[in-house]
């Protein structure tokens, strides 16, 4: 555990007076190891760790009684700040009804978490809308239309072989002709190294501006989750990511990756496969648990 | 190592660099850098050319595991696992589809009774593959759906038998329970199944793939490894701590989402694909 190697490290140095920046050092080191075993990304580790060596070495460390306590409060600190920090709350904003578009790498949880996301949406008193966009995964659309019916919401009824711009612009007719005041998109997965299908996604933002641009990552992801980042926040300028499958034991390092690179919040966390996982997201909790 | 002429810290930082980002994490990273300095020590590597092939040679040794079990009976039967959304699924199809073209009959039994459209999604590559599907209504207990395939495999005479469960995080213990429940209908059912117990592990996966791997292995025992979605950027070097670490023979690896996207492991391109 960090806080045991950290307490390890100055153990070391009892009884020589104040420490020194080599001390330090070591320090740095035993939390950039944390760090990387929590699956932040390489780059962005090397980043955060000069970011708080200035802190580190500064007085609040160098005096303090509990230096290995000191180092992990400004780590927590510097951590739980990088990640929050902005507002995670979905911009509803203008005329009705308004699209939030689901996009992400497949497998990563976006059919489930519009789900989720429709029925929060409606115990707040809204009228959401969900959209099946996705025409090549079999039965993806009959997954969301099973999950629309879990949760009582209407599911606009995609047919295999349409079009997804076709069918995002469509639903936003229907929607606005019935009267729905949130439509959730659901898109196919897709590699973020696929350029038709990276196109395919500008496309259907240009034809229905969505509000919201949410990349829908997996917690266990990797040192990939910078390029994953990246790509989809340059095409298609993100304006928030939600990370799936938390409620398991993945340190989910790749969040700090992600929000680094993106400059996006964390929106939402989903924990679990039911309908009722989402929760909004806490960045000190993340901090905690990437730490570990 | 593009351009470099010198064997020095700096490359050695690289190298780390180009490791971690590889994921293949931070133990089997230092273990490696470390062989190389042994060798650089004892003055074995003189240029650069020769610090990579060392480094290969210690991947694939990594990544080197038993050769897969012999098919020594009719049905074959194959269970695959896995958490959510690793391919499991999809593998299936791909594994049929290359049953297919060497002559023999695949029969997959739909043991996902939880996830929504997970039957339909199955019964849709069964008719794509050529294979057919066996299942039962949603929400039935899947080690019940496992028994009753099972039955109605063997009663029409089949090469193989593919089990696709429900994807489940390690971590939920009634979850993996259920799994184990699985495992032991269907020895019931037929001594000596599932022959094969194959462990999906997704490439963009970071360190968890290592707990995964534990934990599924402790609850039902692994007999293989595939690799899922090494077509995207990640270069799925988890694998090797993975492989290292269990024991458990790399098999496949998926490249896509159609029925020829999947190929037998390949040490040396997976390790070559990695230095690059
Ligand atoms: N444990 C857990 N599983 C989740 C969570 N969110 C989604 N899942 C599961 O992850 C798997 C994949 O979910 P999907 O919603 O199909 O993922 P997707 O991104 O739509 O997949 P593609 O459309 O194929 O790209 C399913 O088994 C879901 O039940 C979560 O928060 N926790
Ligand atoms: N790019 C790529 N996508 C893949 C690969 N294998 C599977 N997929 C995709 O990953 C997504 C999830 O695949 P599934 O087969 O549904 O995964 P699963 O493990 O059965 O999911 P659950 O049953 O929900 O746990 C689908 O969109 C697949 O097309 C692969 O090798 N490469
Ligand atoms: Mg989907
Ligand atoms: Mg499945």
């Amino acid at each position: 555990r960090l806080s045991d190697k950290l307490a390890a490290v100055f153990k070391k140095l009892k009884g020589r007076g104040i420490l020194t920046e080599v001390q330090v050092d070591e320090a740095l080191r035993e939390v950039r190891l944390a760090l990387l075993e929590a699956d932040v990304n390489y780059k962005v580790t090397k980043a955060f760790i000069e970011r708080i060596r200035q802190r580190a070495v500064g007085e609040e460390v160098l005096r303090s009684l509990t230096p290995a306590q000191q180092v992990i409060k400004i780590v927590h600190e510097e951590l739980t700040q990088l990640l929050g920090g902005e507002s995670p709350r979905l911009d509803l904003s203008g005329r009705p009804p308004v699209a939030l578009m689901l996009v992400g790498l497949q497998g990563s949880g976006k059919t489930t978490t519009c789900a989720k996301l429709a029925r929060r949406l409606k115990s707040q008193g809204r009228q959401p809308y969900l959209v099946p966009a996705d025409v090549q995964r079999p039965a993806a659309i009959e997954q969301l239309k099973r999950l629309g019916a879990d949760c009582g919401v209407e599911v606009y009824p995609t047919k295999a072989g349409q079009n997804p711009v076709d069918i995002a612009a469509a639903a936003m007719e229907a929607a606005y002709t019935a009267g729905y005041d949130t439509v959730i998109l659901d898109t196919a997965g897709r590699l973020h190294i696929d350029g038709a299908l990276m196109a395919e996604l500008k496309a259907i933002r240009e034809k229905v501006a969505p509000k919201e641009i949410l990349l829908v990552a997996d917690a266990m992801t990797g040192q990939d989750a910078v390029q994953v980042g990246e790509s989809f926040h340059d095409l298609l300028k993100l304006t928030g990511v939600i990370l799936t499958k938390m409620e398991g034991d993945a340190r989910g390092g790749a969040a700090l990756s992600m929000r680094e690179v993106t400059g996006r919040p964390i929106k939402f966390l989903g924990v679990g496969e039911k309908l009722d996982a989402l929760e909004p997201f806490h960045p000190d909790r993340l901090a905690s648990r990437i730490l570990g | 190592f593009a351009g470099r002429k010198e064997v020095d810290a700096a490359l050695l930082d690289e190298l780390e660099e180009l490791l971690i980002t590889a994921d293949l994490g931070v133990d089997t990273t230092l273990h490696l850098i470390q062989a190389l300095k042994e060798k650089l020590k004892r003055r074995e590597l003189g240029e650069v050319a020769r610090l990579k092939a060392a480094l290969k040679e210690e991947m694939v040794a990594l990544a080197k595991g038993p050769p897969p079990k012999e098919i020594t009976s009719r049905p074959w039967v194959v269970l695959l696992v896995g958490v959510n959304g690793v391919g499991k699924t999809t593998t299936i199809a791909k594994l049929a589809h290359q049953d297919r073209q060497q002559g023999l009959t695949p029969l997959l039994i739909a043991a996902d009774t939880f996830r929504a459209a997970a039957v339909e999604q199955l019964e849709i590559w069964g008719q794509r593959v050529g294979a057919p599907v066996i299942k039962q209504k949603s929400g039935a207990d899947p080690a019940a759906v496992v028994f009753d395939g099972l039955a109605a495999a063997l009663a029409r005479g089949v090469d193989k038998i593919y089990i696709d469960t429900a994807g489940r995080l390690h971590t939920k213990v009634n979850l993996m329970e259920e799994l184990k429940k699985i495992h032991r209908t269907a020895a019931k059912k037929l001594p000596g199944a599932p022959h094969e117990i194959l462990l999906i592990l997704d490439a963009t996966t970071g360190q968890n793939a290592l707990n995964q791997a534990r934990l599924f292995q402790e609850a039902v025992g692994v007999t293989g490894i595939i690799l899922t979605k090494l077509d995207g950027t990640a270069k799925g070097g988890m694998a090797l701590a993975v492989a290292h670490e269990t024991g458990i023979p790399l098999r496949y690896i998926g490249v896509g989402e159609s029925l020829e996207d999947l190929r037998p492991f390949d040490a040396e391109a997976f390790a070559a694909a990695i230095l690059g």
